[in-house]
């Protein structure tokens, strides 16, 4: 069966959509089939992977909100085999409170995609999600197996992580029992900011073998490609930053594998 | 009458809290007294301030969703005078769904605040929000008569704007006939990035002469500060990152006094 992973973190700007996209790209020129579903209103990884998503298109609001079935938004990425996306658009935004009366409105996103993986040749779902632990990040971890949690090497970022841990015991406790923290990958790690290393050393120490050894280097060519409709990897493929996030997908995909 | 201003921006990561406490420090260091009300349940403009923020300790959830007078919780910042700090508690992460049955629950900061400046001797109130556009951050455009917009100098900085305007605007017309965007504060400015004087640019274009002329540049020291509980005023008062924000806070001071 596929895997599915939720990129999650209420942390805003530490890597979420970056890590999404570029992983997902990174399995698919490795030859896996990967999905890239696009739970943010404000749809920064349809706009990296260069899928349109202007208000009103076909969209994730379509599926959650409308009940619209997944394989009716899909589109293919232009110019990366074997990656496609469910596009956001700004509808989206009202989708917290327009669920608000509806039963079983954490469930939506999982209905979804458990009637879209029946038929669908898919090897990885990586889900991205805005910076908030409300409805549509909920829906997203009920839907999953899997968390990733990118966790960005700068002082604040241990703050929310102990509010997002509980967050996810909860939805696993209530909702989604199969949902466990698999992976969290260290993101922008600037070997010059001070506490850098202090932030890393701390999540290991919390997490263990879940935090990928593989760091995602603080670099600009990181920052540019999104502004070219390009993920990392066709932007500048020999740069650190595409390195390290193909040596990620890589360690991902190695910890599938092993018992 | 005190200036009130919110820091909103419903993308992460973009120096919302960066700039609440330093333009706030700033403000200070001139012999003005300002309040920085912490809105974000990660409180990490409270833990920037030094200001303790365990759970369950007094904080804005107690004003927000009991009732409590805002003089209650607000506390001076250690080691600045002139500064204090209304604090965020996780408590807080529980305000959108506590609130929604209550009547007038985008009033519920307005009302304290408007109390709690009858008596209280301050000069500028500056209000950080969390990445979203939830019922939080409404309070916040509810309560202030201005919104300070940081815009990071990268590609996914333009992507939610539009959304922003749109949002302002709705709570200008429903909730708060006062509220405009008054100020924009282009952040983590990066030469080598190759967008960043486009995104300037693009920002400048839109929104004219309320982009301040100060540009705060990326800077590994301010994002150090909060680390050891301190401004980047404090930390390193010589660096760009501190002298740039000294000069955005004079400018956003010296734009009140003109019609
Ligand atoms: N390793 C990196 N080096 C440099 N810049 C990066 C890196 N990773 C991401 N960025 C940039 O930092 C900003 C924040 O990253 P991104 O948008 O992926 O974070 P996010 O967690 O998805 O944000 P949000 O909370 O708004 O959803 C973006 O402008 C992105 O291009
Ligand atoms: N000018 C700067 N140069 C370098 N780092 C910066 C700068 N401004 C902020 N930072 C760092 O970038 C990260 C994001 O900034 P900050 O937390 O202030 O943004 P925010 O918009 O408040 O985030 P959130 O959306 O989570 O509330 C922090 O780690 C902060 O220390
Ligand atoms: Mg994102
Ligand atoms: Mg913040």
């Amino acid at each position: 069966p596929p895997r599915v992973l939720t990129i999650a973190n209420q942390k805003g700007g530490v890597g979420k959509t970056t890590s999404a996209v570029n992983l997902a790209a990174a399995l698919s020129q490795h030859g896996l089939r990967a999905l890239v579903i696009d739970l943010d209103p404000q749809g920064n990884a349809s706009t990296a992977l260069a899928v349109p998503h202007a208000a009103g298109s076909p969209s994730m609001y379509d599926v959650v909100v409308k009940g619209k079935p997944l394989g009716d938004v899909v589109v293919a990425a232009p110019d990366l085999p074997g990656l496609c996306c469910a596009p956001a658009t700004i509808d989206l935004a009202g989708a917290e409170i327009e669920l608000v009366p509806v039963v079983a409105r954490e469930m939506r996103l999982r209905k979804a995609l458990t009637s879209y993986l029946r038929t669908a040749e898919v090897d990885y779902v990586i889900i991205d999600c805005p910076p908030s632990l409300g409805l549509l990040t909920v829906n997203a971890l009920v839907a999953a197996q899997e968390v990733l949690i990118p966790v960005q090497c700068e002082y604040y970022a241990l703050e929310g992580l102990s509010q997002l841990v509980h967050t996810i015991d909860l939805v696993q406790t209530e909702l989604n029992p199969e949902l466990e923290i698999s992976t969290l990958l260290l993101t922008m790690y600037d070997a010059r900011t001070k506490l850098a290393d202090a932030v890393a050393e701390d999540v290991r120490a919390h997490f263990g073998r879940r935090v990928l050894d593989t760091i995602i280097p603080r670099s600009v060519r990181i920052s540019e490609a999104p502004g070219f409709g390009q993920t990392i990897l066709s932007y500048d493929p020999g740069s650190r930053g595409a390195r390290a996030y193909v040596q990620a997908a890589a360690e991902l995909a190695a910890a599938a594998v092993s018992p």
